[in-house]
């Protein structure tokens, strides 16, 4: 079986974060070249290293994209997408 | 904890294995999946009945690549498994590329994957407890499984606690299926009674042990779904608490599934709506340390202590410590970046966020960065709009909002 590769880049933390409702679903089409201004970016990667229970950089350091390569569930972190007006 | 916002209606859930992984026996399948689904029925009245054909509430499937949800499996290692939520269907797929195996610390343990999977067919979403079982990320073989408490208090707060003694870990079969799967959700509805909605200011909001989010406003409450006012309500505040007084100050619920109401120099006790003892008892001898007259209430989700505002200052509150409130308290409120003083009501959200009421605005907190979250429309937002779902009233307070 095809072994997922580790995440090691910037577009590779991207398409996770986007995966798992930490940015925009946009984000996840590598094809597309959706600019992300940099405050939604380091939201994004403080939110996942909040959640994930590391230090809160906003930095895309070698501990968060070794977290971003473990085996997990596929269901996003943060549900209830930013558009619906329930998400209060 | 965090919850998505769906469960099921019914307690009696059945599921069928529909399609098996490639690398093991079917019967040894069966007993597993059967064993993870017996983890939640430890604390609920939940029972798992598997069947193997007909319509079910949750099926399960073992599959490769791009199944037929649009969101493809990756190969062995990354996604494991994803599942849907119970107003999504319920339904668990396992990436079958993965090394599935039963207790060996060889491979993916196909239990506590399962287990996980079916937390959240049943309405529960990621934990960032990192020991919860709804932790997003799988940490290896534990021969030794325990459900954290975390994963307890949200199953719990969808479900109820266990009231039936039957331990259902031996999975029983075909009992008569209930196909019912969650009644589609009732579009909301601004409130019959739309008062709230031309005064939107609240004397407090909290959480039921059970989840369920309820406003006050002088001698009645309303009952909240996502996004508005269930129908039915306001209601008077003695019905749903009898013995609560009108015009409460401050409420919250604590992990002892024990929910607080303050009011002057008094507080009083209930277990869901039932008085929990004699009560009104005076707030400096059931909560020294902290003030009369407050003005909010909450267990913050950052830490699960609980929260004392009154004016521009606040308490900590911990009652596994002696003294309770440590002298370095009161502090001020704007230690809390963004919040305002002379609060209204102040709750941890079954979203797990943190939020703030004053007037007939409201602030949602950022508890990673201490400090008002940023969003759009930025906070403050309305209330009417955001909380109670006031039609013809704006969805933001930024001035010259495009």
């Amino acid at each position: 079986a095809s072994q997922t590769a580790p995440v090691s880049t910037t577009t590779q933390a991207e398409i996770y974060l986007s995966q798992f409702g930490y940015l925009p679903a946009s984000a996840r089409n590598p094809e597309s070249s959706g600019l992300q201004d940099k405050q939604t970016w380091v939201s994004a990667i403080e939110e996942f290293q909040s959640f994930a229970g590391l230090n809160i950089t906003g930095e895309l350091d070698s501990e968060t994209m070794k977290l971003m390569s473990l085996p997990r569930c596929g269901v996003r972190d943060r549900v209830g997408s930013a558009d619906s007006r329930s998400k209060r | 904890y965090a919850l998505q916002g769906s469960r099921w209606r019914v307690k009696a859930l059945t599921y069928k294995i529909s399609k098996y992984p490639k690398r093991l026996k079917r019967a040894d399948v069966d007993a597993e999946i059967g064993r993870a689904f017996a983890v939640w029925s430890l604390d609920t009245d939940l029972t798992f009945t598997r069947k193997t054909s007909g319509p079910v509430h949750i099926e399960i499937k073992f599959v490769e690549g791009e199944h037929g949800d649009g969101d493809a499996f990756d190969g062995q290692g990354g996604t494991l498994a994803h599942a849907f939520f119970p107003v999504f269907g319920g339904d668990a797929h396992f990436d079958d590329a993965e090394l599935w195996t039963i207790g060996s610390s060889r491979g993916t343990n196909l239990f506590q994957v399962a287990a996980h999977e079916f937390g959240h067919s049943l309405g529960l979403s990621h934990s960032d407890q990192s020991s919860a079982l709804m932790a997003p990320f799988y940490r290896g073989y534990e021969p030794v499984f325990k459900l954290d408490d975390d994963d307890k208090a949200a199953i719990q707060s969808l479900y109820g606690r266990k009231t039936t003694n039957t331990n259902q870990y031996t999975p029983t079969f075909n009992s008569p299926p209930s196909t019912q799967r969650p009644t589609s959700f009732t579009p909301p509805r601004t409130p019959l009674d739309d008062s709230i909605c031309k005064d939107s200011k609240i004397d407090t909001i909290f959480n039921s042990a059970h989840g369920d989010t309820y406003a006050f406003k002088g001698d009645k409450f309303y009952k909240l779904t996502t996004d508005a006012v269930e129908e039915g309500y306001p209601q008077l505040i003695s019905k749903g608490w009898p013995g609560l007084p009108s015009n409460i100050d401050a409420a919250f619920t604590y992990k002892n599934g024990k929910t607080y109401f303050f009011k002057g120099t008094q507080y009083w006790r209930y277990m869901g709506s039932q008085m929990d003892g004699v009560y009104p008892k005076e707030i400096s001898e059931g909560f020294t340390g902290i003030p009369d007259h407050l003005d909010a209430a909450m267990v913050w989700g950052g830490n699960g202590k609980i929260y004392f505002f009154k004016g521009s200052k606040f308490w900590r509150f911990d009652p596994a410590k002696r003294p309770p409130v440590k002298a370095s308290y009161p502090k001020p409120i704007s230690n809390w970046e963004g919040v305002p003083n002379n609060l209204d009501a102040a709750l941890k959200y079954t979203n797990g966020y943190t939020y703030f009421f004053k007037g007939d605005k409201y602030y949602r907190f950022h508890d990673a960065r201490f400090a008002v979250d940023t969003a759009t429309p930025p906070f403050p937002r309305p209330t009417a709009h955001w909380w109670f779902g006031c039609k013809n009233t704006p969805s933001s307070t930024a001035v010259g909002d495009h």
